[in-house]
């Protein structure tokens, strides 16, 4: 329904407008309609400005802005409707090691909400968590749960050349 | 709701019993390339519902069952458990909110058979996704965003991107 | 043909003069999210004759000149330049082929305007194409991979996958 | 025309056979044509055995396999007609460590045929570099070259937090 939409719309847009410079160290954004008389066909637009830069089209930005971006609003909504549980895969990728940070910081507060379950490659989100899994393919082909120590966690994967 | 144990037997590339205890918290899934991690979440998007095999990086449902290595047979039967906590009891169904723990299961045979539970008790594919309706947690909710897709919001058109906002109201 | 000397000046995020002297071997553009590693590439491309902006991740050719900042007006023009040993003449056009290296060199104005030059020298855009024909270079050759789009060869069609091998033989 | 193409593909085909099981560490992989009897229309299909595993759809591989493959068959082409500079923009993005160490490999077989120029942020792909070039945007908005030390590399990126 038309009042709904706008509600949560707006709600979205606030959160979004708080988050972005918490995960930037910086900048600011927002969303916008494409069609804000037609609440129920609209198209919702990023519009994104970078600390220091200025509000630019969004396919001309970086691929970890892109994705930071991304991420912004992925985390708006689920503070202002929080899933029991989100399941993340391999969504810190493309982020140097200060977005990673920032990003891992602002995961904490969102699990305080809900319960995370992340797949990352990446070391530094693995130290963020608060309990490791480790999988691997000790037989080729078989998938087998391995108890992980984070501590040993750099001398393993030294290991695993 | 939240997840507590996750067994996961012949679905994808996990021929031997595999059982997950989560924490509350985060917790991160790790290893190397290839091992398994995402057929991980694959599994819980399943047993929860998952109809579209597309979702799952399939083509046709058999491809979630085990389909051997060059060591170890095909397997012919695909199943996931889920046990999940009912700590928010007013977001389901009144016969279930009584019950501390909802265990749900889903099998899947070589032959196309396919069999769903709830606590061990057969029931239709609809209870399963009705156990999930109303805490914005079924399989197709935000509070998934599975690998490589965090780029398609960037990515997509406007009107795509609403559907994020309508799926959360 | 091989990289010598890349200067660019008012391209994308470049408003001040940079200039990198490529090595033979291998060469690593490192540092943050957003600091202009993909524009450098972005420029290499432009200054070849890439005339596609979608292939620039712009909508408008406006789009390559430096646009400002909240410290900096925005430039008028942008201008790269790219100087080549030709240390394989057999593939270049007779009247290149006497040259030991070859600069060419891109501009565009805010008004629309463009400029083409061989060794300081204006000529067309043709022109530019034509350096690298027959090399297997051109701004679209597979000696480019683009930030994400090695994915798209897994995802891709058949038939799309074929113009690899095409533009390779 | 039609015989250039299919002496191309089987050039390639085999290059691709070489190349796959020096990436994957074992294993097997090969291209296949669609439309064998329509060179001029047929397309490409990528048939992907990793070690231990069985031949299995392209789509039901990992991010990682993905990448990897499609790795292997880019530098299957750059082996049969190098040219003369490849342009790589984080390509080893979504590789593990195992996986980065054979592709880098690789890669300095590829830098004896060609000039490689390559954007990462992986830093072993760094360490096997000749040469690294920094950017940086200290200014925000405008992109700056400096001189990066291989040495002071980690500990430089724990300074830019
Ligand atoms: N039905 C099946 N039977 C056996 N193996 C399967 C089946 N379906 C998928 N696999 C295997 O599972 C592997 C993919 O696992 P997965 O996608 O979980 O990897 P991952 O750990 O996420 O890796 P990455 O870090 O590269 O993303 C592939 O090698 C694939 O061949
Ligand atoms: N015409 C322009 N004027 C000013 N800045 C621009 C212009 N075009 C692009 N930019 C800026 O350049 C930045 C993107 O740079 P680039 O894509 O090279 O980043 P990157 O170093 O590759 O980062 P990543 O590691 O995240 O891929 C964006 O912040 C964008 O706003
Ligand atoms: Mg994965
Ligand atoms: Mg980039």
């Amino acid at each position: 329904t038309q009042k709904l939409f706008m509600e949560m719309f707006n709600n979205v847009n606030e959160q979004f407008k708080a988050m972005f410079p918490r995960l930037f160290a910086g900048g600011s954004a927002w969303l916008e309609l494409t069609q804000p008389n037609t609440p129920l066909e609209t198209g919702v637009e990023l519009m994104i400005h970078p600390p220091g830069k200025k509000v630019t089209r969004l396919s001309l930005l970086s691929g970890g802005e892109k994705a930071l971006s991304a991420i912004a609003f992925i985390f708006s909504i689920f503070l202002i409707n929080p899933a029991s549980y989100c399941l993340l895969d391999e969504i810190d990728a493309p982020l140097d090691e200060a977005n990673t940070n920032r990003f891992n910081e602002l995961l904490k507060i969102i699990g305080e909400k809900s319960q995370i379950i992340m797949i990352s490659h990446n070391k530094r989100s693995m130290e963020f968590s608060d309990m490791l899994f480790g999988v691997t393919m000790g037989e080729s082909g078989v998938s087998k749960l391995v108890s992980v120590d984070i501590e040993k966690l750099s001398g393993r994967s030294n290991a695993q050349n | 709701m939240r997840l507590k144990r996750l067994e996961i037997i012949g679905f994808k590339s996990f021929p031997d019993k595999c059982i997950i205890d989560f924490p509350l918290g985060i917790s991160a899934i790790v290893g190397p390339n290839g091992c398994g991690k995402s057929n991980i979440i694959d599994a819980i998007k399943w047993v929860m519902g998952e109809q579209s095999i597309k979702q799952l990086r399939g083509k046709s449902m058999g491809d979630v069952i085990f389909s051997g290595t060059e060591k170890r047979l095909q397997l012919n039967m695909a199943e996931v458990s889920l046990t999940l906590s009912n700590d928010t009891p007013e977001t389901v169904e009144a016969d279930l909110s009584q019950l501390t723990e909802i265990m749900i299961t889903r099998r899947l045979f070589r032959s196309g058979e396919s069999a769903y539970l709830i606590n061990k008790q057969p029931c239709r594919l609809k209870d399963i996704h009705n156990v999930f309706l109303g805490s914005g947690m079924g399989a197709k909710s935000c509070a998934i965003v599975q690998q490589g897709n965090i780029g398609a919001i960037t990515d997509a058109a406007p009107e795509e991107r609403r559907t994020f906002i309508e799926e959360a109201a």
